[in-house]
């Protein structure tokens, strides 16, 4: 198991802290402000302080974590104080950013990564709302996408080996959906049935191609 | 494509309010403060006004939209509103919630879906921080996941084809991450390299075993 740094115990930073000590990793919780640290204070260690106060931090021990993260919204100073405190301390520091401008200070910084929480819980609740089988195409790798496509067209009534579809499309099939059931995993002589969703993996013009022929 | 409302153009409205755009959906976006609308003002629809009053959302046009998303934070009595006004609308509304008590009330005027983004994004950066090829297994569909194993063991320096992992374990190969450079799709001859990241899919007791091959 890790042992995490975590300085600022907001919604942000009580997130991460939860679900590390859920998989089993050590926490070292800091904040301020005392009652922030009151919901972790059973889980994980906590430290009260200004985290701009690097004496402070070295006392709380977080030289000996393997990563920090500074999860400091609203005071940019405080979060860009903290950053260089860690970083000066050699340790991988991950910031939360509250605009791009406060992040590219960041990366100057020397934070090695940054991630803009509110910004990005968007752009998924965006994907998640317009989920349907073309637009379900999900990079899981650079590159390569997953889709859903409903059995329709050329691809009802053959089996995977008949269509053929790594050597004629590039694309493979993972698994095919048909009412509640799961089929997998797959074999050469599965036969694609009408209703069936077939999910596939490939590059998004590949996927798009066996998707028009599906239709 | 969908039309999707967004009330509340702070990073979380704005952030879901450029993906939707970018997959070609329409959006209403609105707000109270003008300049909170000008980075999406040339790509979407605006609105000035303030959501708590439903006459001026019906002068809007959040009457015909597909979704709406509240997106408003600090001010819990305008996002319980701007919620109410809209479910009296007869729409579909995702409402963010500042806490959990917050979202107890959210549930209870009706939003039909309640997200934590702050909370939501420290929960996956705690995942993404702590990578290793147990935790990472990503479940896609009910008891078929993915996963990443680091090749070691009994892995390396053979060919795909001589492991035959779909045979002995159920688990299919998606693709190999070597340094920088993604190896999709994958073929029989493919020799496994010491380093590599080795993407399965299978049912999460077939990738356990493999992982423990690979040490
Ligand atoms: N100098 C500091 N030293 C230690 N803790 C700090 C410091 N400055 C701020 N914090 C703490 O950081 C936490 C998060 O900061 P803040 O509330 O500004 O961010 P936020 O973006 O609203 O948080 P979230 O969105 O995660 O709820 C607060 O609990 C605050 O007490
Ligand atoms: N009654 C209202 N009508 C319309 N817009 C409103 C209303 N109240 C607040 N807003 C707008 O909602 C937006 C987001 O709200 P706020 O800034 O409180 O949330 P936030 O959690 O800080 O946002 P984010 O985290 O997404 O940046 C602001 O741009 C604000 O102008």
């Amino acid at each position: 198991p890790k042992t995490i740094g975590i300085i600022g115990a907001g919604r942000f930073g009580t997130g991460a802290a939860q679900e590390l000590v859920r998989n089993g990793h050590h926490v070292l919780l800091i904040d301020q402000d005392a009652e922030c640290l009151e919901p972790m204070a059973h889980q994980c260690h906590t430290a009260i302080g200004n985290a701009e106060d690097s004496e402070f931090l070295a006392e709380a021990g977080i030289k000996d974590v393997d990563a920090v993260i500074v999860a400091i919204g609203d005071n940019e100073t405080a979060s860009n104080h903290a950053t260089i405190n860690c970083k000066d301390f050699g340790l991988y520091v991950v910031a939360k950013a509250t605009h791009a401008t406060h992040g590219k200070i960041l990366d100057r910084l020397g934070a090695d990564y940054v991630v803009y929480p509110e910004h990005d819980s968007g752009v998924r609740l965006a994907r998640l709302l317009t989920r349907s089988s073309i637009l379900e195409m999900i990079e899981l790798y650079e590159e390569v996408f997953m889709m859903e496509v409903n059995a329709g067209g050329e691809l009802v009534g053959k089996s995977l080996e008949g269509l053929n579809l790594p050597h004629r499309f590039g694309v493979q099939v993972l698994l095919i959906l048909r009412g509640n059931k799961t089929i997998f995993p797959v074999s050469a002589k599965d036969i694609v049935q009408d209703g069936d969703r077939v999910v596939l993996l490939g590059s998004s013009e590949s996927l798009h191609r066996v998707a028009k022929v599906a239709e």
